[in-house]
C-alpha cells in the first residue's frame, strides 16, 4: 500500500 | 476588531478544529492570521482575515493571540450567525480576550471573556511553488467528490491530464472515479471548471485528510487545488470581497 508521508519531509519547520 | 457577521469566525472555526485544537493568531495591521499544523504534520492550514473582512479593525501593537480551540468554539455557539462580533485584546492585560455579540434587531448584547494561552507553535517556511497543475471548481462540488469517494476507499487520486481532472478512490469491494472537463457553457465563473497544468501528473491523498480540508467549502463558493509531482496539494479557498482566505497544505502518500 501507499504510505502517508509527513509535511517535514517537504517544508522546514521555523 | 468588528465583524459585520459571527457566522465568519464559527465556519473559519469549523474548518480548522478537526485539525487542530489551539493555535496562535498573530495580529498586526494587516489583520488576523494563523497557520497551524495537525498533530500529525500531515496537514497544514492557513488562514488569513484581512482587514476588509472587518466592519472595523485597529491594531497598533502586534499581537499573538493563543486561541484554545474548543472554548472558543463553546463561546461563539453563544452568538447568532447574523450578529455582530467584537474582539477585544489589551495589550496591557494579554491573559485574555473579550467577544462581545450585537444583535441589532433585538437590542441585544452579550459579552464574553476567553482565556488566552501560551502556545509554542511550530511554524512551516512554505515556499513559494511553481505548480504543475491548478484546478478550480465549484467548492460544493469538489465537496461531494471528496465525500462520496471517500466513502469507497481511503486513498483518494487526483489525475490531470488532456482528459480533465479525474478523482478516483479504490476501497476492497469496489472503486469509483469521476472526471471534470473544464466548463465552457456557464456563464457564472464560481459554476466554472478551469484546469491549467503543464504535463500530466497523478497523487494520491488521504481521503479523510481532504474530507477534513472540505469543510471550508462554506466560506468561498469556488476551490482552487494547486498540485506538483511529489509535493503537498495547496487547496485555497478565497473569500468574498478580499476579505482573506483559508489555505490547506496535505501531504501526498506514496510507495
Amino acid at each position: 500500500g501507499l504510505a502517508q508521508r509527513g509535511l517535514s519531509t517537504f517544508f522546514r519547520l521555523i | 476588531a468588528r465583524l459585520p457577521r459571527s457566522a465568519v469566525l464559527k465556519k473559519i472555526l469549523d474548518s480548522v478544529k478537526d485539525l487542530v485544537k489551539e493555535t496562535n493568531w498573530d495580529c498586526n495591521e494587516e489583520g488576523m492570521s494563523m497557520q497551524a499544523l495537525d498533530t500529525g504534520r500531515i496537514v497544514l492550514v492557513e488562514v488569513m482575515l484581512r482587514e476588509a473582512a472587518f466592519e472595523s479593525y485597529a491594531c497598533e501593537v502586534p499581537m499573538t493571540l493563543g486561541i484554545d480551540m474548543e472554548p472558543f468554539g463553546k463561546v461563539l455557539r453563544c452568538a447568532g450567525g447574523d450578529e455582530k462580533v467584537t474582539i477585544k485584546a489589551s495589550r496591557n492585560d494579554q491573559d485574555h480576550i473579550e467577544l462581545v455579540f450585537e444583535n441589532e434587531e433585538k437590542e441585544r448584547m452579550s459579552a464574553f471573556e476567553l482565556k488566552l494561552m501560551d502556545i509554542d507553535g511550530e511554524h512551516m517556511a512554505v515556499p513559494d511553488a511553481e505548480w504543475g497543475a491548478e484546478i478550480s471548481m465549484p467548492s460544493s462540488e469538489f465537496k461531494k467528490i471528496v465525500m462520496d469517494l471517500a466513502e469507497i476507499g481511503s486513498d483518494l487520486t487526483i489525475a490531470v491530464s488532456k482528459l480533465g481532472v479525474t478523482f478516483t478512490a479504490q476501497g476492497n469491494n469496489c472503486k469509483g472515479s469521476m472526471v471534470l472537463q473544464p466548463s465552457t457553457a456557464v456563464d457564472k465563473k464560481s459554476e466554472q471548471v478551469a484546469i491549467s497544468f503543464t504535463e500530466p501528473l497523478e497523487m494520491t491523498f488521504a481521503a479523510p485528510y481532504m474530507k477534513m480540508i472540505t469543510k471550508a467549502a462554506a466560506l468561498s463558493s469556488t476551490v482552487t487545488l494547486s498540485l506538483d509531482e511529489a509535493c503537498p496539494i495547496c487547496v485555497r479557498y478565497e473569500m468574498e470581497d478580499n476579505a482573506g482566505h483559508i489555505k490547506y497544505y496535505l501531504a501526498p502518500k506514496e510507495d
